[in-house]
């Protein structure tokens, strides 16, 4: 279908991305 | 929540595969367009039965594609993968592609998340639906272990009840600023969600939508899923992953834009999941068959069950003298035939009682090992050595119990004890050791025997006696006869005296004696 690459501009993350989550 | 749990028991639902449904078909795909608020929301609900051979957790571009952090479209997973529905999977790092979570594939553990607190949603080997939050130590389970297990975020329904604040608590870390997860819960956005119904049927649920624009929240999906009689279910990626595929084909509407952005494109996502024909289980039918339409058909006469990894050699069960192969009853030594219900025929012995036996003398030969049971009287390996003296009875084992430790019938073991006593004037008493009947004609022979020989014995002596009579009597009337005879003679007997040498005077030699011979 040659859709091509996604620009993964439609981002739902349960966590944010600016930090790892702190392994206690 | 950022702890790992390692080892013990999380919380989860175990739901026990459904009874086989023959002649189920393949999955059912509905496509709804449905009201929330406001707003209309279209989306697809699949619903497979047997989930244990229709259903698989699939790596990007096939195996491996966790491990190289492949990512890839749903559509060209799906289709490696033969799936008639796909959808996406679980979570992945966008910026390298790594699969977050646990992840076991066909069998394969794949990814394993250390027992981080996430939901998870996976079938055992024996169909086993589970639900929930697993350590590390349940994901490694190897007496039931999982063929197939993904992790999502957000436990929505257990046991039939929504479950989405008792997930925040366990997946969010209550440090961290809660406003993202809680944002993350409540966006509408478009969605995915896997589970299953208390028909022990999985359910894959697609919701398109767009973050903050179109679409549905968390909540609103979990009221959907009951409603549609789901029982326990989580949450997948989401936003711009939300894809479905139908025989290979998109079918839904992603929410990424492509690089004009005139369009929508499907975003090359981690792990999928798969919806595909039956398979069998184990795909491979444990090797003693072939997979037809995700039924096993074994190869051979024994193989059975729908693994085929049953052996089955019928009711006789090979009459519990042999062990059933895949080539039939193979028989315990000493057994024969088809079901090992014959014992060896005579004379032959051991494994297919393909020895031949070597007993003489009519001794059994033992159908197992081929060893001689010797009838009385004889021994030894092969039964051909007759007892020796003092022993009797089968093999030989028992000693005679005869006086004076006579010997005794090798066979019946009777004694022959006679006493025996011959002519008392000439043989002492002999003990002879002679069989009953055999004693009574041999005494009979016997004193017979004793008699004639007696008889031969005096005739022989009168015999000699006479002969030595007429010996002595012929030899005297010789004598005298010669003597006298003698007298006559011209010479007489002198005694010889030759005293200390000398011979006396008078007895010097007198003339003409000298002819006579019969000088003494």
């Amino acid at each position: 279908l040659g859709s091509g690459a996604s620009r993964d501009d439609d981002l739902l993350l349960p966590y944010p991305r600016a930090r790892s989550r702190p392994v206690r | 929540d950022c702890t790992r749990v390692r080892a013990g028991s999380r919380e989860h639902e175990s739901w026990p595969p459904a009874r086989a449904t023959p002649g189920a078909r393949g999955p059912t795909v509905r496509t709804f367009v449905s009201h929330f608020g406001d707003r209309a929301v279209a989306g697809h609900l699949t619903r497979a039965a047997e989930p244990l051979r229709t259903f698989s957790v699939l790596e990007p571009g096939g195996p491996g594609g966790c491990a190289s952090r492949r990512r890839a479209t749903v559509e060209d997973t799906a289709r490696a993968a033969g799936c008639g529905v796909a959808q996406n999977g679980g979570f992945f790092r966008v910026d390298t592609g790594e699969c977050l979570g646990n992840v076991v594939s066909d069998g394969r553990l794949v990814s394993n998340a250390g027992g981080l607190q996430n939901a998870q949603f996976g079938i055992r080997r024996d169909g086993t639906l589970v639900t929930g939050y697993l350590s590390e130590e349940e994901l490694l389970d190897t007496e039931n272990p999982f063929v197939q297990l993904l992790s999502g975020v957000v436990w929505l329904i257990r046991n039939g009840s929504v479950y989405i604040n008792e997930s925040q608590a366990a997946e969010c870390d209550e440090t961290q600023e809660t406003g993202s997860f809680s944002k993350f819960v409540t966006v509408m956005s478009a969605r995915t969600a896997v589970g299953h119904d208390r028909k022990g049927q999985l359910v894959l649920l697609q919701v398109d939508g767009q973050t903050e624009q179109r679409g549905i929240n968390l909540w609103e999906m979990a009221e959907f899923l009951l409603k549609q009689d789901v029982v326990n279910a989580i949450n997948l990626d989401g936003g711009g992953s939300a894809t479905f595929v139908l025989n290979g084909t998109l079918a839904s509407y992603p929410s990424d834009h492509c690089q004009d952005s005139m369009w929508r494109c499907p975003r090359h996502v981690s792990t999928v999941v798969c919806v595909h024909e039956p398979r069998c289980q184990p795909p491979d039918c444990s090797g003693h068959g072939t997979c037809v339409e995700g039924h096993c058909q074994c190869t051979g006469r024994f193989w059975q069950g729908a693994a085929c990894d049953e052996l089955d050699c019928g009711p006789s069960n090979c009459s519990w003298h042999g062990l059933c192969t895949e080539t039939g009853c193979r028989c315990e030594a000493g057994w024969t035939g088809s079901n090992c219900s014959e014992a060896c025929p005579n004379g032959s012995f051991g494994e297919d009682c393909a020895e031949k036996c070597q007993c003489q003398n009519g001794a059994t030969c033992d159908p197992v090992q081929g060893t001689c049971t010797c009838p009385p009287g004889f021994t030894g390996d092969a039964c051909v050595q007759e007892c020796s003296l003092g022993w009797h009875g089968p093999g030989c084992q028992r000693p005679c119990e005869c006086e004076h430790q006579c010997p005794c019938d090798p066979q019946t073991g009777n004694c022959s004890l006679t006493r025996a006593t011959a002519l008392n004037s000439i043989l002492s008493q002999v003990k002879l050791c002679l069989q009953p009947s055999e004693a009574t004609t041999r005494t009979g022979e016997l004193s017979l025997l004793t008699g004639t020989t007696w008889l031969a014995l005096t005739l022989a002596l009168v015999f000699l006696l006479l002969i030595s009579m007429v010996a002595n009597v012929s030899l005297l009337l010789g004598s005298r006869a010669r003597r006298s005879r003698h007298l006559d003679g011209a010479y007489v007997y002198h005694s010889l005296q030759e005293m200390n040498g000398e011979l006396l005077a008078s007895e010097k030699e007198q003339p003409g004696d000298a002819q006579n011979p019969f000088k003494d």
